[in-house]
């Protein structure tokens, strides 16, 4: 059974994207088969990734519509084992567009249950979130097993925190009770900064164990890679940020073999 | 006539919060008296101006449904000269109340100019967008003069900006003729990155004057102030992101005598 995970924050800029990319790109290079969703009207997944415009054919609002099936929407990317269905802005009338419909909030879980051909080919879905608690982030958190949610470590962020797992927990009374944390992941992080180190001791403080041991620090190379559309492992693998999120993958790997 | 400036880009994280914030606060140390509308239901401009949760009484929410005059919602904030009509998340539901009214996008235009008290106090009003192009930022376009866009000198930030300049239009197009382009600042902008000089001369590039010539640089003192609940002017004067809002509010100020 293939797992599905949300890369989900509503604060702005923490590395939602830079996190469903790089961390579906080290957990392919392990093997594992990875589809990624994006579910952002920015599109910024699906350009980090090399799809241009033209290859925007089937996207992701096609499968919420139903036009779609996940099998016919799944493209492959540059990098081996992962592949992508890519969105456009029409993502950005989801609310109203849908609002009418009674099962508005399980439009991408009934598309990922429905299709079956796809789930012999993938063993995890990332779905990158936009930047709000709206429609299209509701429909990730009631089609996922999981949330991971980046955490950049700055004032504001552990502010959004609480109203984030709010939702999460409407959610899981109302729609998906079996949704849960697959864990917090401090980004960004620059260790000489004392605000920084503040917001990680918080963090950890108050979420314990929910946040991994793996930091993301701050690297230019991450920002640099989706210029080349390519994941900062193809990009640069080298580098302390891919790295990181080779270490998540393990980390990640780890837990849920402990699970 | 107070002059309404939304401060917009639905990226995420560019720095729309600190910059409306550190602009607001520069200007009011020049002595106009300014009004921060946040529209935003994270609420950091509120968070960042010292409005505790107490202190929500009255909000855009109330404003937007017109339970509560500008007049009335407006409080005082702890710097000399700015007001604040602060946010909550109550907010994150605007696109579902309101979705059936016909004037759905002119609720914050009608609200501001219904009002008479406020327009003696306020000789501008800055309005906190949140990251996306939903009915709050519609309704802050219609509201506004012109738009003051934070870009954040990043790869993606720049392939947001044409879907940003597309939704100008077609508010122009249909809603609000007179609304322009106060200009696009430069933010966190790191001067020994290639990617970021990169993105800095393709914006001026491609959008010659649009752009300011001040450039706000990453400055860990724009992101400690907020944890003190005041900007950056108040929490370290002398520091260079401080100055650089400062600089900021010159030129647009200059900008305007010279229109
Ligand atoms: N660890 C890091 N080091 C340096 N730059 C980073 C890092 N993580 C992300 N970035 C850069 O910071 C910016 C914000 O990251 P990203 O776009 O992934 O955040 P997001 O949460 O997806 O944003 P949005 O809320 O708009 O969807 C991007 O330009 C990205 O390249
Ligand atoms: N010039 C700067 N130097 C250093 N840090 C900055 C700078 N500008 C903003 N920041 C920090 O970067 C983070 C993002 O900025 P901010 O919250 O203002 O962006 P935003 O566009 O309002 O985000 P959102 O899209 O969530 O509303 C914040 O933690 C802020 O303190
Ligand atoms: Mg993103
Ligand atoms: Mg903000």
């Amino acid at each position: 059974e293939p797992r599905v995970i949300s890369v989900a924050n509503q604060k702005g800029g923490v590395g939602k994207t830079t996190t469903a990319v790089n961390l579906a790109a080290a957990l392919a290079e392990q093997g594992y088969k990875i589809l990624v969703l994006d579910l952002d009207p920015q599109g910024n997944a699906s350009t980090g990734l090399g799809i241009g415009p033209d290859k925007r054919e089937k996207t992701t609002y096609d499968v919420l519509s139903r036009d779609v099936s996940i099998n016919e929407g799944m493209q492959p990317t540059n990098v081996k084992n992962m592949w992508i269905i890519p969105s456009t802005t029409d993502l950005s009338s989801a609310d109203i567009d849908f609002m009418d419909r009674k099962d508005r909030i399980f439009l991408l879980r009934s598309a990922l249950s429905f299709d079956e051909a796809w789930r012999e080919k993938i063993d995890l879905v990332l779905i990158d979130c936009p930047p709000s608690l709206n429609l299209l982030t509701l429909n990730a958190m009631v089609a996922s097993d999981s949330l991971l949610v980046p955490l950049q470590s700055e004032f504001f962020a552990l502010e959004g925190l609480s109203q984030l797992m709010l939702t999460v927990r409407e959610i899981r009374a109302s729609a998906n009770p079996d949704l849960r944390i697959e864990g917090i992941v401090m980004t960004m992080f620059d260790g000489r900064n004392r605000l920084a180190q503040q917001v990680d001791f918080d963090a950890r403080d108050t979420l314990g164990d929910l946040v991994f041991e793996t930091v993301i620090p701050r690297n230019v190379r991450l920002s640099e890679a989706p210029s080349f559309s390519m994941p900062v492992l193809q990009y640069d693998g080298q580098s302390r940020g891919a790295q990181s999120y080779r270490a998540l993958a393990a980390e990640l790997i780890g837990r849920r073999k402990t699970k």
